[in-house]
């Protein structure tokens, strides 16, 4: 921001060269990239009121170290926004470079419910730009995402092939087999070696036995 | 079970396809697949016991029992010089409570390719990467964390005998949290203030022997051990390590960046920040980790979601999938989307770095400032959210989400455990918050 306040806005690296861009209109039928718009807004007005917050504590007089403290949960904000924006710029983009059709297809329909829910998620940081008709119209969209998926969620989250050896969960299991292995897990418990606790036997039972 | 077959049967794509995606390409992805299939054969891989009944002595030791019969089979299971196939290995085998090696292959390794010089790669590299050597890589101090500025173990050169002198003046200046530090490791790059005639020249990394190569006890002026048991992570022993007049010759101070020549001239990385690399190279695979963090915990509730029924909707002859409920869907999905977010980011991230370090190399250190924030930003983020998916996939699994069986809630202390490890997260997110100011 200081860079862009001393005119030097070429000089901006390029992740951080949208805080130095103007609004633009958004329109959310255009896709995915419509969404990153309104993300860059949130990052950019938050690092913007941050960093304002900032420099007008400084400029009343408080040391550096004071001001950037009073200012720091709006700082953090800034930062996580920042970075939530680069997340989902990197997964536009990298959707955007698959070949497979098939594959392209059923990660766009999962790029949409991560576009739709992180910009219902930061709701409270673009009013101003988005219309209550523009939220709903995201939040319906959010539920038609879900329901386009539910059919391929089991082979998306098989797709990351983590073997039953490496996952080490009985609930789990590929094979689905849950409720008679978790009888079986038990059964296998230290606890179940004897029927009998030594800590029954020294402490419980003489108690019972008064 | 049937209602896992047909979720099966209703997917409109291929996995081993989507597979190729997620591990950036068809090769690595069948690499996988012949790797766990190979494993699977070799029944001295098999957890002798389930870990979570097992106390931290014993699951240690099956560690390096594996890890013993790991190294007959190392050659001919995988390609030993691909870092992809070997972390593979070790998840399928290991787990994830932790294990000896666990910092060797992603810190010390690492940074030993990031710092030393060519000499002293030619010297450690070798011997690590065949481990003959067990190393770690031990920064953060008790009362410190990772304030790198605070640190207060010393290196202070002896111009005489041209020899760094090691010291811990305080309790707090111990080296605290490194895992295999405790017990495992022998060598530790070590991380500590570079003191030339009364300068002190700030942080600098060490390759420092900590034990006999033959004995394993303890060198003379090297204090170490266990920290105790932790949330998760409780196959590994996260140590701590003080020194008392501990003398390293001058050629253990990694300089690939930094040196010091013998008459004690100190000569000045290119990049004030260059020494953050490593941290740069972790963080950036930390986004990948944790999606895979998350996206475990998610096959195993997305799984058991379609397995589960639990009350009726429109037809009431048998219970429903509770994965077809609105609110399971609203729960999990999200967080599906999102691991596939960090690994495609991850990669993206680690692409980055890689071109970085290439740059680094011919002297162009402009790209360092924008990633090592960003990198600062995208752990917190990303560790933070993915705590916050795990905790979501253990509640979609009602009760027995709770019980070790579905064994979420190892995933669970495992990610959250990045929420501190490099970089406690507001720290880091101030970090990046200075870089977006100053922007």
């Amino acid at each position: 921001i200081e860079m862009i306040q001393n005119g030097k806005s070429r000089e901006l690296g390029p992740m951080v060269a949208y805080l130095a861009e103007k609004e633009s209109e958004i329109d959310l039928n255009l896709g995915p990239n419509e969404y990153l718009k309104v993300f860059e807004y949130a990052a950019r007005n938050q690092t913007w009121r941050a960093t304002e917050k900032f420099q007008k504590l400084r400029n009343s007089g408080m040391s550096n170290e004071k001001a950037w403290n009073q200012a720091s949960v709006e700082l953090t904000r800034a930062s996580r926004l920042h970075t939530r924006l680069y997340i989902m710029s990197t997964f536009i983009n990298h959707v955007g470079s698959i070949v497979d059709q098939k594959v392209k297809g059923v990660l766009i329909d999962l790029l949409n419910v991560h576009v739709t829910y992180e910009v219902m998620d930061i709701g409270i940081y673009v009013q101003g730009l988005l219309s209550s008709n523009q939220m709903d119209l995201i939040r319906n969209q959010l539920y038609v995402s879900l329901e386009t998926i539910r059919p391929n969620a089991v082979s998306l989250v098989d797709s990351f092939q983590i073997s039953d050896m490496q996952l080490r969960s009985v609930l789990g299991r590929r094979d689905g087999n849950v409720y008679e292995n978790l009888f079986k897990w038990a059964k296998s418990s230290p606890l179940n070696k004897t029927d009998v606790l030594p800590s029954v036997t020294q402490y419980l039972k003489p108690m019972m036995d008064k | 079970n049937p209602d896992l077959t047909n979720e099966r049967a209703s997917g409109t794509f291929d996995t081993n396809a989507m597979a190729a995606v997620i591990y950036g390409s068809e090769k690595f992805a069948q690499r996988r697949r012949e790797i766990t299939e190979a494993i699977s054969k070799i029944p001295e891989f098999q957890d002798s016991h389930p870990l979570v009944f097992m106390s931290r002595e014993e699951k240690i030791s099956e560690a390096c029992r594996k890890l013993a019969v790991l190294s007959n089979y190392w050659n001919s299971l995988i390609d030993t010089s691909d870092e992809e196939e070997a972390l593979h290995l070790y998840r399928e085998v290991l787990g994830l409570e932790g294990h000896p090696l666990a910092l060797h292959e992603t810190m010390f390794i690492p940074s030993l390719i990031a710092q030393a010089s060519d000499e002293q790669q030619e010297k450690w590299l070798g011997r690590a990467q065949r481990r003959e050597i067990i190393g770690c890589y031990a920064q953060t101090e008790m009362g410190h964390g990772t304030n790198l500025r605070a640190l207060e173990t010393t290196a202070t050169f002896d111009i005489s005998t041209r020899e760094f002198i090691l010291n811990s003046p305080t309790i707090t200046s111990l080296k605290w949290w490194p895992g295999a530090l405790g017990k495992s490791a022998n060598w530790s790059i070590v991380i500590a203030n570079l003191i030339i005639k009364e300068h002190n020249y700030g942080p600098h990394p060490f390759m420092v022997q900590l034990r006999d190569e033959k004995s394993h006890e303890p060198l003379p002026g090297i204090t170490v051990g266990d920290i105790g048991p932790k949330m998760a992570f409780n196959g590994a022993d996260n140590g701590f390590l003080g020194f008392k007049n501990y003398r390293i010759p001058r050629e253990n101070m990694l300089m690939r960046h930094s040196k010091v020549t013998s008459d004690g001239s100190y000569i000045k990385p290119p990049h004030a920040k260059i020494g953050y690399s490593s941290m740069v190279k972790v963080r950036s695979r930390m986004a990948m980790d944790q999606g895979l963090f998350l996206a475990s915990a998610l096959v195993i509730a997305v799984r058991y979601s379609a397995v589960r029924r639990q009350g009726y909707l429109e037809d009431k002859s048998r219970e429903v999938k509770v994965l077809d409920y609105q609110t399971q869907q609203h729960r999990l999905f999200p967080s599906i989307a999102r691991a596939y977010a960090f690994i495609f980011c991850g990669f993206e991230t680690i692409r980055l770095y890689d071109q970085l370090l290439i740059d680094v190399q011919n002297g162009n250190t402009s790209g360092m400032a924008d990633l090592h924030a960003l990198t600062s930003g995208l752990k917190s983020v990303v560790t933070y959210q993915t705590g916050e998916g795990i905790e979501q996939a253990r509640m979609a699994c009602g009760g027995h989400g709770y019980s070790m069986a579905s064994y979420i809630s190892e995933y669970y202390g495992v990610a959250i455990a990045g929420c501190t490890y490099e970089g406690e997260n507001m720290v880091m997110l101030l970090q990046l918050a200075r870089y977006l100011v100053k922007s």
